[in-house]
């Protein structure tokens, strides 16, 4: 699989690091997805590369690959901001290797790193008609998650027909913020939208949330997805290949 | 107090 812009690769891979220290990564002619739950099984992330969207891809067999993506982390910090990247795998090979060439062609570096053997555990996920469903501005996101943390470590998260709600409470005390929808969309990707068929209000941990946000430089937009009682779904498009999805499971009030 | 729900509750464990 090589990328001519590999810092795309790097945004996944820090997207996904705090989350999940290692995953399994299933490759097939289609392209690339990996589905993991963080280790207290309250969250998990779902990603999709598609094969199309990849400068060259070719996969001539399925492959699971367990990858640590701490050390593949480690390894692609050591990127050209311009490299392209290059991952392959050979046939019956336990490693992976990863080639970065700089942008004139006058550096080239090759690293590999070796497979793990994970047991792949995999959930299914119900395609869910949500009662709401918001884009935003994912540093938008970002800042509120940031925000709302000092405050408390769970957000409520209130939607109406006027905007969206994120508010706090703690020790300190309490906190909101209020988006309004956006009216005059002059730029799409700063827009506040929400789509709602019913009202929903949410509680979820706020440290999941904001470690689902180190996958915002993916993407300026986020899209948030409620229903009451489903996990929350978070999501970062990544341009003309696929997308990184984080669902987070409620906290109910007890 | 708000308890944390599991994913499992709401996703099969395919």
């Amino acid at each position: 699989a090589r990328l001519l812009h590999g810092s795309i690769f790097a945004k996944v891979i820090e997207g996904l690091r705090e989350l999940v220290n290692e995953a399994t990564w299933e490759c097939s002619g289609n392209g690339i997805t990996l589905q993991a739950m963080d280790s207290s099984h309250v969250a998990l992330v779902s990603l999709v590369m598609r094969s199309e969207g990849f400068e060259s891809y070719r996969c001539d067999r399925n492959m699971s690959l367990g990858i640590s993506l701490v050390s593949m982390s480690k390894v692609l910090k050591t990127m050209g901001k311009d490299d392209s990247l290059t991952i392959r795998v050979n046939d019956d090979s336990d490693s992976i290797i990863i080639a970065m060439e700089s942008q004139n062609q006058d550096k080239f570096a090759d690293y590999e790193l070796r497979l793990m053997d994970l047991d792949s555990e995999h959930l299914g996920i119900p395609d869910t008609d949500y009662s709401c469903a918001i884009k935003m501005p994912s540093s938008e996101f970002s800042r509120i998650c940031r925000d709302m943390s000092i405050m408390g470590d769970s957000v409520l998260i209130c939607t109406t027909k006027e905007g969206v709600k994120f508010s706090a409470k703690g020790d300190l005390g309490q906190g909101s913020i209020r988006l309004v929808q956006t009216t005059n969309i002059e730029k799409e990707e700063e827009a506040v939208i929400i789509e709602m068929k019913e009202a929903v209000a949410l509680t979820f941990a706020v440290r999941y949330l904001s470690m689902f946000c180190k996958a915002a430089p993916l993407s300026p937009q986020v899209g948030l997805s409620l229903s009451e009682d489903t996990p929350l779904m978070c999501e970062f498009k990544i341009a003309e290949m696929g997308h990184v999805r984080f669902y987070l499971a409620p906290k109910i009030e007890d | 107090v708000q308890m944390q729900n599991l994913l499992f509750r709401f996703f099969s464990d395919a």
